[in-house]
């Protein structure tokens, strides 16, 4: 939760409205 | 060429990865920005005039469509390698950073390192009876 | 693939061959041999790995793929002779995992190059071994000059265990 609020506020809010979503699936590391 | 500053970010963070911390890259991050904003109104322009009639402008849609999701990605792997840093760092340091490593991070980043020091604590004082350091002793003694 | 690993993203930037199937209005700049502002059907270019994975789609195919060189017959047949004589940092530096990411567009030689992908780090995975073993107090840049960057981390791992294996010995 820590570390999505900081690439929230650093940078996804300050993107496009469509790309401002971290998806999980995408970004869980494998 | 697009993509190339945020590549940029990824080089540089990529040759500091034998410990030290380079400054914030503040200036780096906002181009950044400022690039997916202007291909983002690039392809919301020529989607409105596809929608007109227009004729032949998709590849460049999903050229520009590519580039932002490329520079989402890099600058986010950007955030999240700098965050792995600065957490092993806790578990190296403690949780009072050195002066010439604090000086490094973005003020958003010394939040980040301060509310993952109260989880820590939080978590550590948790376990067993009296709670557990688990910072201390990390290698197991001789005997 | 690892969203957020260094070493996934500068793979995803080596080049590859591709052939443009729809025309590119305003994008001549992807072609650094020609100065048209448009690009026509039928160009053939190199592009990053990541944009060509995102103009390659199923559903419309903007550019088509072909093997990089690296990756044909004509070499295939060099690492099958001798793969440790090879510099596989000239040709990579990220040989192994561009090369595995090269798959993903199922082309006719895919299967070929899979096999050759593994054989080859098979057959140089022994030499790295005893190299990273027996070299623990000289300097090793001459050992991993030919090396790629997965190479060169099997390198340091394993050099890195001999270090703590040493050190818990004398402690």
């Amino acid at each position: 939760e820590n570390s999505e609020t900081h690439y929230k506020n650093v940078a996804l809010r300050h993107m496009p409205a469509n790309l401002q979503i971290l998806q999980q699936d995408k970004t869980a590391p494998k | 060429m697009f993509c190339e500053k945020v590549l940029e970010l990824i080089r540089e963070l990529k040759r500091s990865l034998d410990g030290t911390l380079l400054p914030f890259n503040e200036d780096g991050v906002r181009q950044v920005l400022e690039e997916m904003k202007a291909l983002y109104d690039q392809n919301q322009t020529d989607v409105s005039a596809t929608v007109e009639g227009e004729r032949g402008l998709f590849s460049g849609v999903q050229f520009r469509h590519t580039c932002l999701e490329r520079n989402k990605r890099c600058l986010l792997a950007y955030l999240f390698n700098r965050l792995a840093i600065i957490r092993n760092m806790r578990w190296e340091f403690g949780s009072v950073l050195p002066a010439d490593v604090r000086q490094n991070l973005s003020e958003q980043e010394v939040q980040w390192f301060t509310k993952y020091n109260k989880s820590l604590a939080s978590y550590m004082r948790s376990l067993g009876n009296d709670g557990l350091d688990l910072t201390q002793d990390r290698k197991p003694p001789k005997s | 693939d690892n969203y957020f690993n260094l070493e996934d993203i500068l793979s995803s930037q080596e080049k590859v061959p591709v052939k443009t199937e729809l025309p590119m209005f305003r994008l001549g700049f992807l072609n650094s041999s020609s100065d048209n502002e448009h690009i026509l059907p039928g160009t053939k270019m190199e592009l990053p790995f990541w944009l060509a994975t995102g103009l390659c789609s199923r559903k419309r195919k903007i550019v088509s793929v072909e093997m990089p060189k690296f990756y044909r017959a004509g070499y295939r047949e060099i690492f099958t002779a001798d793969a440790n004589v090879v510099d596989l940092h000239k040709l990579g530096p990220y040989f192994y995992s561009f090369g595995t990411k090269l798959l993903c567009f199922e082309l006719n030689e895919s299967d070929d190059v899979a096999k050759s992908l593994l054989q080859t780090f098979i057959d140089r995975f022994r030499r790295i071994m005893d190299n990273s073993q027996n070299a623990l107090n000289q300097e090793t840049s001459k050992l991993t000059d030919k090396l790629d960057e997965m190479e060169r981390s099997l390198f340091r791992a394993s050099q890195q265990s001999l270090f703590d294996f040493q050190k818990w010995e004398t402690r």
